[in-house]
């Protein structure tokens, strides 16, 4: 499975809609400080439901919306293209898998008394974070967030005593 | 629970040794505070720099610890692989050389995986097939622009404007 | 204790402010979280980069973070003066034209007193008026070179060849 | 008062005696990474006493001897330079103050247990550490250290809690 497009939807400093198609292989992201990078990082953890609003620096869901905008409602979502097992009931014999594109998507909305309201969508239709990281564990796709290196994480690795190291290595077994 | 944990680390720690050789040209290995009781304590990182004798990672250099990290991360990776990874400005400490070997590390590993990875180095910028370019635009926030390093147009679309 | 504490933290306030807008070139402030017992609480770093909204320190950029932190190191550094000061690698996250401005209010700062900063940046190589440059020699360990960017020669004599 | 220059001697990664004169202004340290510049910034806290042997990386005193090298002795010079007043029994009226230069020395020893031995020296002379950070202060030389800003340190200072950060504080005041 691959990544095929991220789109950012009034999400943190993405006041506009943008579709950011990713290819395969190496891809690099540069900028000025403060242009919007980590945000980007935060945007595929938080569609992917792989962190807590504090690891994406923000202190709830809320401030995830952009405050330049006068909307409500920050979404994200990530194409996704890969190789399934061919759908129940196709004909017994076919040796192929089948090439799909699928697209997860996650709103958070704020509502009046200052909460936040959120959801997860699958090819459009909400979906619970249970199922979605069901498919995710499917797909390869590790629900810890292991395969992400945040800003800071190499320099807390290099700084973090012996024990916390090892416990590293205890979520991985 | 144990033994998943000495499965695991076994292979986390070839996977080290592997990984530490690309990166920083010398012999690195874990070890296990307390192999018996692994749980008791905890996981030491040792490495012989090239040219270097062996120290702990506590005692290296800031450029050191960051690639020795780097590796292990490496090894966690090849441990539990995914179809896509993420580095976000991991290349900090290190000298221009360093970069260049961490750049080329990350490139084979890509041809079977997507990296995405932010940088604000050239070294590292370079060797990637796409560099996407993201800055702030006043009254408007964050655009970004799609740089194909090979020759073909892949840009975003959408509010910056498209391909 | 109270009444030293709170003088300080004026005179850290104050040089904070004008040391984020010399860096920053936006407003920043010092607040204490319990101002009636400070020793209660913390200290509080607020920012407004230019351009954009208030935030704390925690919900910054890691550029904007790493640049902020250096205004608050300028802002202790002209409440309690030294000769002499010692940076090693502050300019990690810094981009480009950050790292300038640094550099700039560095250089500033030397006319009056010495400093000594250890960086990876060419940018801020460039505007210091001395480059001591260090390496690791094979059986020999390691070896500095001086370049005078002024150019007048000002190297360091003893094991790695005089002057 | 001012720096003239550091003097390395079987200290760290400095296997041969290196005498490195440094200029008014702004001066700045460049090389690859593990090539000794940090250990340069060791060598001034050792020899000003400001830093425990944990603050320059080594466990003991005695990791700071080079072991490149079968010498058993480390040294590190401070040459300073600066404005004093004229010594006592100088002429009443004298209006100036006196140029002098002064060499801060400190060596670090193994001794056959394993141990060390260390003294300090001033102008060739043993001399106490506490004697010789009441000159330090009387020449505005903080001996807290706090005009050393250590590798990471930025970082640390952007992570640190609230009060931690005040606490920074409560020792300048
Ligand atoms: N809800 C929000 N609405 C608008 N802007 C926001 C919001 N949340 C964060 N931002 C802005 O996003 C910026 C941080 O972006 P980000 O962390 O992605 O920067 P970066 O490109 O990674 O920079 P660096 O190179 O310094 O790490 C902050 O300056 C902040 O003003
Ligand atoms: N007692 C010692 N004898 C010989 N070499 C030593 C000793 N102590 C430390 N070293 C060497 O010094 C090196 C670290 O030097 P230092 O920390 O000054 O590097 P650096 O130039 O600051 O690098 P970076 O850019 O990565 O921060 C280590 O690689 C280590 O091998
Ligand atoms: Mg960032
Ligand atoms: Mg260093």
């Amino acid at each position: 499975v691959r990544v095929v497009a991220l789109t950012l939807d009034n999400f943190k400093s993405f006041a506009k809609k943008t579709r950011i198609p990713i290819r395969p292989g190496f891809t690099t992201v540069s900028g000025p400080n403060g242009s919007g990078k980590s945000n980007l990082i935060d945007a595929m953890q938080f569609v992917l439901g792989i962190a807590t609003s504090k690891g994406m620096r923000a202190e709830r869901l809320t401030d995830l919306i952009c405050i330049e905008g006068n909307k409500t409602t920050a979404r994200v979502s990530l194409e996704l293209e890969g190789e399934f097992e061919p759908p129940a009931g196709a004909t017994e014999g076919a040796t192929g898998t089948v090439r799909r594109r699928l697209e997860v998507s996650r709103v958070v909305r704020r509502v009046k008394q200052g909460g936040a309201q959120a959801h997860y969508e699958l090819d459009g239709k909400p979906v619970r974070l249970t199922d979605l990281h069901d498919l995710m564990r499917e797909l390869g796709f590790p629900t810890s967030g292991q395969n992400i290196v945040l800003q800071g994480d190499v320099i807390r690795l290099t700084s973090m005593g012996g024990v916390a190291r090892r416990q590293v290595l205890d979520e991985l077994a | 629970k144990r033994t998943a944990f000495l499965d695991a680390f076994e292979r986390v720690s070839e996977a080290f040794q592997s990984a530490f050789a690309e990166l920083a040209r010398g012999e690195g290995r874990l070890r296990l505070e307390a192999p018996e009781d692994p749980f008791a304590g905890g996981l030491i990182i040792e490495a012989r720099p090239r040219g270097k004798k062996l120290a702990r990672l506590e005692a290296m250099s800031g450029g050191e610890k960051s690639l020795t990290a780097l590796a292990f991360i490496f090894a966690l990776q090849e441990v539990n692989p995914a179809p896509f990874f993420v580095f976000d400005e991991v290349d900090q400490s290190l000298d221009g050389v360093n970069t260049e070997v961490l750049a080329e590390a990350i490139r084979a590993r890509a041809r079977t995986r997507q990296y995405v990875v932010i940088s604000h180095h050239r070294v590292m910028l370079d060797r990637s097939s796409q560099t996407l370019g993201v800055s702030m635009r006043k009254g408007w926030g964050t655009v970004v622009t799609g740089v194909a390093m090979d020759g073909a147009e892949g840009g975003p679309d959408g509010g910056a404007g498209g391909g």
